[in-house]
Formats: C-alpha cells, structure tokens, sequence
C-alpha cells in the first residue's frame, strides 16, 4: 500500500514469507532474547508484545515491559503493512543490546496484533530494519542511527555476509556493525553511491542474459534488501526472463526449472555502476527437497514497486550470497566484492 | 566499537508450509487483500 511520508510516495517492502537469516538482539534491563531479520529493506525495530493477543505471539518471545526496568513507556500506536497481513502495536523505549553493543533509549514497536498466519510459523520474533530513516513507521532514529547518533560505533557501516552454507560449528552468516570483515570477501570493493535515501537504493545501468542486454537497457534503480530472499523486478520484465531460462510456473505460483538442466541454463549478469555482476544457473536457482523429489525454484519473483517513477529491480539473498555488501552511512554507498 | 552479529539459516515461512502440504492453502486464504477485508473492522480509522 503505498503511503505519503515527507513529502512522497514510498513503499516498504515487509515479506518475510521467504526470508531466512536472522540473529539474536536483546531489550530490556534484564535482557529480554529474541531472534529478528536485520532487514535493509525497512527500518523499524519491532517485536511481539506480551500483550499481544494473536495466536502467532503465542509461538514467540514476547517482550514483558513490566519486568524492565529500562522500560519507557510511548504509547503512540504503529501500524506495519507486509505482504500478507497488518500488524498493529504500541511503541516504547528500552535499552537495546546487540552483540556486545548497547544502545540506551532505543524506540521500538511492540506489536500486540499479528493477524497474519504466515508468523504463526516464523522461526524469527521480529524485525530490525537499517535503511534510511524515511522509510521508518515509527517516529524516532532507527537502531543505527541512533548507534550513530550515541558514538556506539568507529564508522558509520554496517556490513552482511551470507551464506548458502551452515553448519553446526560456523553461522550461515555475519553482519558486522562498524567495518567491515575483510576475512570474508574477495577483491576489490566496488562502490555504488546511494540514489534515494529511504531503502539502499543504487542505480543499475542494465541486466544481461548471457551476456545480451535485455532489461533496463537505458538504466533503472535498484534496492540492495537483505529482508528479501529471491531477486525481484518488474513483472513484464521477470516474466520474460522466467521465460529465458525455462522457468515455468507452479500451481504456487513460483517458477520452476527441470534441475537436470541446470548446466546448461544461461548466466544472469547484473550491470551496476560499469561493473558486472554475473550469477550462474547454481546460484539464482534454489534447490529444495520436497519429499524424495529435489525441486529447483527460480531465483527470481515478480514484483511490481515504483519510486520516481522508475520501476525498482530488488537484489535480495540470492545475489547477497554471492557478493559481500557494505552499507556506508556517512558516504551514503553500498560496496559490493565477491564473498 | 565492532561487533559481529552471527546470523542463522533457516527453512522460510514458504519452504516450511510447501514441506508440510499446507502452502497451496494458505496462498488461497492469505492473500493480502483477503486478509485486509477480514480485519478491516480490527484497524483503527485511518
């Protein structure tokens, strides 16, 4: 549902259907543990409420302010729109911890109506968005700007590493608050400055299938979203490349390919700033196991989003495990270098 | 001033659903606008 805020359209992008990284955060003194998505794609911090009334709450942690003494009461009401539902909260403050970080005075939402059925089975409690401030629903400084703001961090930046891999032993995935981790990328870092403040929005000048220019061939604009699992674009667009690579749709409505052809599906390469981007068939498409049957998903969905009035392409997980991202406040940038 | 965050992997919401024969289902009813319409009397005005 797009909104009006400061003056011009914007829509967040809250579909967690398919998204698969998150980490631990704490609120409250004593702390209170729950598991979030840390989503560039949005920038509220939220988590259930013990108040909360939903059946999804009842699965979760849920946040007891009376048992905090960091506890500051707001009371204003939040309202979040996602993909297949509305959640309804209060908001308050409280000392957050991340990792060994604290951040003291944190405004949050405390959500006490998830009607939606997809949280019902959400393996994460909440969400901690870290784009810009614009696109926040909840009135005050997300979580790193205000990290920022108290000088709890060396450098304005925050990095992601993910993963296809994970074992017991080693995380499927790091972010890193306040550098970067050299130890997992390769290269150069590329830096794309940062087109729209409100998601980390860059621009792209084109995308190729195997090697021929065939979307956004006069450039577009692109969100570089860790809250989005799959890579997303215009549907004319991702029809046809659906179409490109063999794709054909399910009665879900996802896009599969026969997995024996794999080898032989051509590579997607996406054009940002001069540099090119390459994905071979093994890492757009997802293979999942679904009883004794393998099935591989195209990596690539449809979804309609226009921010002035240029259709947005989305490089979700799918292209983040692949390249290493850094996301740089203080020269409003996204660096990107082989993971 | 540096912190590193590990971050788990997990099934998706979609992935747990399909695996469990309940995706197809839960497309139907879920549907963001059905969803608007059932609980358009919860929201407050506005």
């Amino acid at each position: 549902t797009p909104s009006l805020r400061l003056g011009r359209i914007s829509e967040r992008i809250y579909n967690f259907m398919d998204a698969q990284f998150y980490g631990e955060i704490s609120l409250g003194t004593p702390e209170q543990n729950f598991s979030v998505i840390f989503d560039t794609g949005s920038a509220d911090l939220w988590v259930p409420s013990s108040y909360c009334v939903s059946e999804a709450c009842a699965n979760h942690r849920c946040f007891k302010a009376f048992k905090s003494t960091s506890f500051i009461h707001d009371g204003r009401r939040f309202g979040i729109h996602y993909g297949s539902g509305h959640l309804l909260g209060t908001m308050a403050r409280d000392t957050l911890k991340i990792g060994g970080l604290t951040i003291p005075n944190q405004e949050f939402g405390e959500s006490v109506y998830e009607p939606s059925e997809a949280f019902l089975s959400a393996k994460f409690d909440g969400v901690l968005g870290l784009a810009y401030q614009s696109l926040a629903e909840i009135l005050g400084s997300p979580v790193f700007d205000n990290m920022i703001e108290q000088k709890i961090v060396d450098q304005p930046v925050f990095s992601f590493y993910l993963s296809r891999k994970s074992s017991h032993t080693r995380p499927a995935g790091e972010l890193l608050l306040g550098g970067t981790n050299e130890a997992l990328y390769i290269g150069p870092i590329k830096w794309h400055p940062v087109t729209a403040k409100g998601y980390w929005q860059i621009r792209m000048d084109s995308v190729a299938v195997q090697g021929v220019s065939l979307f956004c061939p006069v450039g577009c604009e692109a969100i570089v979203d860790t809250g989005t699992s799959l890579i997303a674009g215009p549907t004319s667009d991702i029809v046809r490349l659906q179409q490109l690579i063999g794709a054909t749709p399910s009665h879900f409505g996802e896009f599969v390919v026969d997995c024996a052809r794999l080898s032989s599906l051509p590579q997607v390469t996406f054009v940002l700033n001069g540099t090119e981007y390459t994905l071979t068939s093994e890492q757009y498409i997802r293979k999942e196991r679904l009883g004794k049957n393998e099935i591989c998903f195209s990596g690539f969905q449809a979804v309609d989003i226009i921010s002035s009035k240029e259709p947005l392409w989305i490089l979700g997980d799918v292209f983040l495990t692949e390249y290493y991202s850094i996301f740089d406040k203080e020269h409003d940038q996204v660096g990107l270098a082989r993971a | 001033a540096l912190v590193s965050v590990p971050l788990r992997r997990t099934r998706s919401i979609r992935t747990r659903l399909r695996a469990d024969g309940l995706l197809n289902e839960f497309l139907k009813d879920h549907t963001p606008d059905m969803i608007s319409r059932r609980y358009a009397q919860c929201f407050p005005s506005g």
